[in-house]
């Protein structure tokens, strides 16, 4: 029975697709059966590990009840990580999903089926239109990466407030997973200050492993490469693989 | 008659809202009249220049007939910088336009009576929805941030296809004024072949002044200030100045 975690945060560029790409490869690294679901029309996360257009993708398993999840994945190059990839149809699927009685329910019932998985890591859009609401209706725990900048309280405040409200209506078994702070750099007094309030305010629920500012990161996915396989050596990298074996307990 | 500018990129965390606050205070501070709407449910924008909840916001412009642009606008501690505030309220606005069959067209039918401003700047969330394309349907012209990281590209691409969209069908007049690199580390490779890509593909297009990676940027909204209060002297400002003067020409 895998363990399904939607990857959240409606606050732009903090990490959602970085934590999810590489959080994902380590995981996939421990033995576990991975499959990473693109749920963003940007399909960056799908940038990481494909250099080729998919045929059938994230839209179309939205979309088409015909189409299942099985057929809707490829395998990577990474050993036990398969993807359900996106593309950029998927904004105009989440246009027409809008006006579904039973919008937010599409990935939940196309995920039923999949038992070979430990976990299946769904990396969203910063927004909390219908593709993350189907993510959060469907998982059952959020990971929530936060950038140490300024606007990250607020953020993951108005976040918890959206999970409260699909908890209530949609999905009463979605839990906070915790948060995982991203794009930490210890020389700047603000990334620190952040860091303390993000630490106090939710004691308890922050990850040990922060993700450091590494330039290697922002590399990687333009050799269509998760860090694993780019830089396992950075600091980026040594960051995730702490952050996976913490998150797989 | 104010000429119009959305600032767009459905690519999140690029610098939309750092070059909405900054660009609109350094046009201000040339003896402009400038009105800055904040589009998005996160109201960052707001944040860098009021810390009271607003009373009437632009959520209420949106959704109320009754109320007009002139009664949604504040002051600001800036000399001839006027804002419409956002908070979180305009998510639920959001989904309520999405149904309506005016939708795209309720800023620009509010912006028809103002007439004492030269330019009237619209912050947008990261994504292509119905409060981006309101900007797009109000606006003369798009200013599009552009982080110097890999994603950059393919984002943009996708913007020129919805803006040429909103050409096509609901306004006409749209133009892209251009494009603003941000967050430019001159020290990182990435950053250069990103700036090298962008100002070869859009050439003529690229503004010269570029908003480099500076802490006092991230650091000057946590205290509810713009650079221009904040560090004026700082590089971040300075490339804000010469950014300001550049748009004017
Ligand atoms: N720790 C890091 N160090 C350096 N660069 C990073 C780091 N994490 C992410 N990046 C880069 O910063 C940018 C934003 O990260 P990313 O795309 O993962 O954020 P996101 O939350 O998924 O964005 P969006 O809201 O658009 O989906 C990307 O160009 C990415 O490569
Ligand atoms: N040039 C810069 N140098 C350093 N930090 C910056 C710079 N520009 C913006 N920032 C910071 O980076 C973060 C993202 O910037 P910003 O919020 O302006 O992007 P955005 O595109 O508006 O994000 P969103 O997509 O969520 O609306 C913020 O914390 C901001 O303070
Ligand atoms: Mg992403
Ligand atoms: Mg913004």
């Amino acid at each position: 029975m895998a363990t399904i975690i939607a990857v959240a945060n409606q606050k732009g560029g903090v990490g959602k697709t970085d934590v999810s790409v590489n959080l994902s490869c380590y995981l996939a690294s421990m033995d576990n059966r991975v499959l990473l679901i693109d749920l963003d029309p940007q399909a960056n996360a799908t940038d990481y590990l494909t250099e080729e257009a998919p045929m059938v993708s994230a839209a179309e398993l939205l979309m088409d009840p015909k189409i299942s999840a099985s057929e809707a994945l490829i395998r990577t190059r990474i050993e036990n990580l398969d993807l359900i990839p996106s593309r950029a149809t998927l904004s105009a699927t989440q246009v027409q999903l809008a006006a579904d009685l039973e919008m937010q329910f599409k990935i939940k019932n196309k995920l039923k089926g999949l038992t070979e998985y430990s976990y299946i890591i769904i990396d969203t859009p910063p927004s909390l239109g219908v593709l993350t609401i189907n993510a959060l209706t469907a998982a059952h725990e959020v990971l929530i990466p936060v950038q140490t900048h300024y606007f990250a309280l607020d953020g993951v405040a108005h976040l918890l407030d959206t999970i409260k409200k699909v908890r209530t209506s949609l999905n009463p078994k979605l839990t906070v997973r915790g948060i995982v702070l991203t794009m930490y750099d210890k020389r700047t007094y603000l990334s620190r200050q952040v860091k303390q309030k993000v630490t106090t305010e939710f004691n308890g629920k922050v990850f040990n492993a922060i993700i450091p500012h590494n330039i290697r990161l922002a590399e990687s996915p333009s050799y269509h490469q998760p860090i694993m396989v780019y830089a396992p050596k950075s600091p980026g990298a040594k960051a995730y693989m702490q952050l996976a074996k913490e998150f797989a307990r």
